[in-house]
């Protein structure tokens, strides 16, 4: 039924290739795992992808079309997403709009908000899983980090999200966080939409909180209670949150609305963050302009 | 619920769930036919009259039935592995669940269950985050990598790689917290503690029974519900779920009311546009008293029973032991 | 669609498991918060 025509990507634990859906002369992508690898059976990222994908139907995340064996391989056919948006980001030759960011951001944040309602965190949010399809739908991929939100009581890993995508909270090493850390996430993306370089690039682990905590400011008991309980708190700089009119220089492009937007994604308390819902609610998606037409962005 | 694998795969009416079963031990019954009546072929020269005779009897296949209770042993003993080695309760329910839906899809006859107890518990750990290496794994179980890597993947497919499960416990902590919203100043909470960890008990024996194949997750934990405090559950649902009578509200009804508006409007909760649930009553009550009929009913298999069944399994795919 | 089949009524539950949990410092830092946690169990229960 499925053809693979030309390997496209290879990661840690499984092969891409493009193919062709036979009854239907569909184009899809074939993420063939590796089995070999992991010496604890099927690979932990492979179980997460297979269990997650199979929950979610949503116009904003990746299709899982059917899942196969063959020859000891497990393959997962995806919908076939050409592109993602750390391409467009770094393509100078593309020019992109607010409203085309808009456009973006809302259907990011759909995607976002149907894995939060379905309990499941993402875990892993930046410009390169948000694949965009041949009509211009963004699409939430790459699911092998994703996890449901745990029982109360449970301790979660704070290693998981790529570095400069990180909230605080986990940079803080924290273990009993929400789905707050996804949303950190989408705001940093708004960001680097805006300023199309990477918004808060830290070298390693410790710089990352040095270099979130100078743009942003280091929280305090005030804003953040028992924040200065984290055993890394207390080597931190201390810096100012930046005034208004800095944050306007520096996103020129940005409206009130659309600040407001990016500083309650960007809250550094998790519980005063955001939710999906509320990003979704804001202003910036009432007021001009509209987002554009997802198939009309060039 | 409904978008979930948990109800586009595995759930079923009963006739269903009962033609799946029949299927599935009539397909492992023709190849165990055939290997048999080769197997006599093969050595009809050196087989005595005395042997073949034993051979018709002792190696045959295993009826669906047989299969069943085979199955529903070894669950017990899945569960009792999972819960001796002190895993959370969720991920000895997947266990359990992977094991039971396995058997759906698989003979006893294709795969013997002592293969793939270990598997199953193994899968669910990987699947609910609580990962423990292999060989820890199989030191804590006193088995072997190979043994429980072997059926891994065909374990995967046979789930039709559905791992996300919905179970009623969850549930159970939804409608303990509800209950004290509806039935507010009416019910001890120290009462409604040992409520839910009695329905706890419960619920873990039910995931043994068909019910989760034919009953969402709530229902069960309201099956359950209803045994520990028949009162308390009606009085609840009757609350929650019933039309309201047109009655005249008696002074005090009104007066709660208000405080409870008040409450709630100190609570800003949200708002709820639009009726809480269109659920009917009388359905939910009837599917509730049915539900509850089939969590009573846990399958118990005999050692006895167990060890002539797998006797026979063993002879049927061991001929020449027979 | 945001409307929950189910009232969120915080202020009228007695769950002690949560409440201590919601008072320990590394939940309040990580950013528990009991109303994500009663989602949760509320949605299971009326999904």
């Amino acid at each position: 039924e499925y053809t693979k025509e030309k390997k496209v990507g290879e990661g840690t634990y499984a092969v891409v290739y493009l193919g062709t859906k036979q009854s239907t002369g569909r184009k899809i992508a074939i993420k063939e795992i590796k089995t070999s690898e992991f010496k604890d059976g099927l690979d932990m990222s492979a179980i997460r992808e297979v269990k997650y994908l199979q929950e979610i139907q949503h116009v904003n995340v990746i299709e899982l079309v059917d899942i196969f064996m063959a020859y000891d391989n497990l393959n997962l056919v995806l919908e076939f997403l050409p592109t993602d948006l750390e391409v467009i980001i770094k393509d100078k030759n593309i020019l992109f709009t607010p409203a085309d960011i808009k456009s973006w951001m809302l259907m990011t944040l759909r995607g976002v908000y149907h894995c939060h309602r379905n309990f499941i965190m993402h875990r892993d949010l930046k410009p390169n899983n948000l694949l965009l399809s041949p009509d211009g739908q963004i699409k939430v991929a790459d699911f092998g980090l994703a996890r449901a939100v745990p029982s109360p009581h449970e301790s979660l890993t704070s290693n998981v999200v790529t570095r400069w995508y990180r909230a605080p909270e986990l940079l803080f090493g924290a273990n009993h966080y929400t789905s707050a850390i996804d949303i950190w996430s989408v705001g940093i993306i708004f960001a680097e939409l805006m300023l199309r370089i990477p918004y808060l690039p830290g070298q390693n682990d410790l710089e990352q909180m040095d270099v979130t905590f100078r743009a942003l400011g280091t929280p305090t008991d005030r804003d953040w209670p028992e924040v200065s309980t984290f055993s890394l708190y207390n080597k931190l700089q201390i810096y100012p949150p930046p005034s208004r009119d800095e944050l306007r220089k520096r996103f020129i492009a940005a409206s009130e609305n659309a600040l407001n937007f990016m500083c309650n994604m960007l809250t550094m308390n998790p519980v005063k963050r955001w939710t999906a819902a509320q990003c979704l609610e804001s202003e910036y998606f009432k007021e001009i302009p509209p987002p554009s037409d997802p198939s009309s962005i060039k | 619920y409904r978008h979930s694998s948990q109800y586009r795969f595995w759930s079923f009416t009963p006739e269903q769930l009962e033609q799946k079963r029949i299927d599935t031990n009539a397909q492992a019954v023709v190849s165990v036919e055939e290997r048999l009546s080769a197997f006599r072929d093969e050595n009809n020269a050196d087989l005595t009259e005395e042997e073949v005779k034993t051979l018709l009897e002792k190696a045959v296949p295993v009826t669906m039935e047989e299969e069943v209770k085979l199955v529903n042993f070894y669950a017990k003993k899945v569960q009792g592995i999972a819960q001796h080695m002190n895993l959370p309760t969720e991920v000895v329910a997947t266990s359990l669940t992977f094991f039971r839906r396995f058997y759906l899809e698989n003979s006893v006859m294709d795969i013997d269950p002592k293969t793939i107890v270990h598997t199953t518990i193994f899968l669910a750990c990987k699947s609910e985050n609580y990962f423990i290496s292999v060989d820890s794994f199989a030191k804590k179980t006193k088995s072997v990598r190979e043994a429980i890597l072997k059926h891994e993947f065909k374990l995967l497919e046979s789930l039709k790689f559905s791992l996300l499960n919905h179970h009623p416990y969850r549930p159970l902590h939804g409608f303990f917290l509800d209950i004290q919203n509806l039935l507010t100043g009416k019910v001890d909470i120290k009462y409604m503690g040992q409520i839910y960890e009695n329905c706890k008990k419960r619920i873990t024996e039910a995931l043994l029974t068909d019910a989760i194949y034919f009953y969402t997750p709530p229902q069960i934990t309201l099956a359950a519900l209803l045994l520990e405090d028949e009162a308390l559950t009606l009085k609840y649902l009757e609350t929650k779920f019933k039309p309201k009578e047109e009655e005249a509200e008696t002074e005090t009804e009104v007066d709660e009311k208000k405080k409870n508006k008040k409450v709630e409007d100190k609570d800003n909760s949200p708002k709820e546009d639009k009726p809480e649930s269109s659920i009917n009553y009388d359905v939910l009550l009837s599917l509730i008293l049915a539900c509850k009929e089939k969590i009573i009913e846990l399958p118990s298999v005999t050692m006895d029973d167990a060890k002539n069944i797998a006797a026979k399994l063993y002879f049927c795919n061991n001929p020449m032991k027979a | 669609d945001l409307s929950k089949r189910y009232t969120l009524a915080e202020s009228l539950y007695s769950d002690p498991f949560i409440k201590d949990l919601q008072n320990r410092k590394e939940y309040i830092a990580s950013g528990f918060r009991t109303d994500f946690v009663y989602d949760r169990v509320l949605t299971e229960a009326f999904m």
